[in-house]
């Protein structure tokens, strides 16, 4: 799956996601991604976030929702990525996942969770900063 | 130090997000950004997890979910379980400023997509009749089945409800196999 969180120069946000889904899913399951406020959610008056792992558990607790509501209410993208990956965590702890964020001031972050196998979560950021598609990491 | 505008993804699907960025620059809007990054990993079939020819499902079928969402207006379009079309953030879009629904599925949203002009085509490859192939000769492992009859941790299907329901068992994590 992709997530994408594109914020403008004004502030305007937009996000999205793109996926195939689970491999050998059962015919007609529906993941996360298409779920607003599971796989992705965008709101111009905060910012955006977008979730990423095993869609069947993530899109229960909708948690690119719970991190745009933490951003509105002044927590920071990363502790909001770890809010949102923390209360899944509580119900499932070995869950595979992992969410990004970005606030309207072009502040990011990102979380996820550490399981056997996964330990480091890797995203692309890409500003006038960075002049270039520059990868980051986060430890889980 | 942060700065607008900012393009952020996850995984490091560098192409997209280069894609997501030139269109911003083109002077393209922020859900025009976000729509040609997605597609432009849709078209990669970034590390098998997006567009054609990932995934298949037990039938060996490879079917396609996406959204966007426009954070000043709060509209949404999405599509799920999305048949025979490659584009699927272009169809979701679609559904954004074609109707005023939020989410299309199935064999309809197919239907939809090739009324608004989107190619019907086989999103089978090589590789996924492959990763069938294989998971048949493993037994159909792994399987999201449960409580049901014969034993999905052994056997393929067809299956039928089970006698009881059993707790479910571990799951073996894939990091290259996310939503």
């Amino acid at each position: 799956t992709i997530g994408m969180i594109v914020i403008g120069k004004d502030g305007q946000v937009a996000a999205g996601t793109s996926t195939n889904g689970a491999n050998h899913k059962v015919p007609g399951r529906v993941g996360d991604s298409p779920i607003a406020g599971a796989g992705s959610y965008a709101d111009s008056t905060a910012g955006g976030a977008a979730a990423t792992g095993d869609g069947d558990v993530m899109m229960r607790f909708l948690p690119s929702y719970l991190a745009v509501e933490l951003m509105k209410t002044g927590t920071d993208p990363s502790t909001a990525c770890k809010t949102s990956i923390s209360r899944i965590k509580i119900h499932y702890p070995g869950f595979f996942g992992a969410v990004i964020c970005a606030n309207t001031t072009g502040h990011y972050g990102a979380a996820c969770n550490k399981v056997p196998g996964f330990s480091k979560f890797t995203f692309v950021v890409y500003n006038s900063q960075s002049n270039s598609p520059l990868l980051q990491s986060v430890d889980c | 130090q942060a700065t607008l505008p900012l393009v952020i993804n996850t995984w490091p699907f560098e192409h997209a997000t280069a894609a997501a960025w030139s269109a911003l620059q083109a002077g393209g809007s922020v859900l025009d950004a976000v729509e040609k990054g997605c597609a432009r990993c849709e078209a990669d079939q970034c590390d098998g997890s997006v567009g054609f020819g990932g995934s298949p499902d037990e039938r060996g079928e490879t079917t396609l979910d996406a959204m966007i969402m426009n954070g000043n207006t709060m509209e949404v379009g999405a599509v799920g379980d999305l048949r025979r079309i490659k584009n699927a953030i272009g169809v979701a879009r679609a559904v954004m400023e074609r109707t005023d629904h939020t989410l299309l599925v199935g064999e309809s949203a197919s239907v939809f997509a090739e009324n608004m002009g989107f190619t019907a085509e086989d999103l089978t490859t090589n590789k996924s009749i492959s990763i069938f192939t294989q998971w048949l000769k493993d037994n159909c492992q792994p399987n999201y089945r449960k409580n049901v009859s014969p034993d999905p941790s052994q056997y393929c299907g067809p299956y039928k409800p089970g006698a009881t329901l059993r707790q479910r068992r571990k799951r073996q994590i894939d990091i290259h196999a996310h939503d």
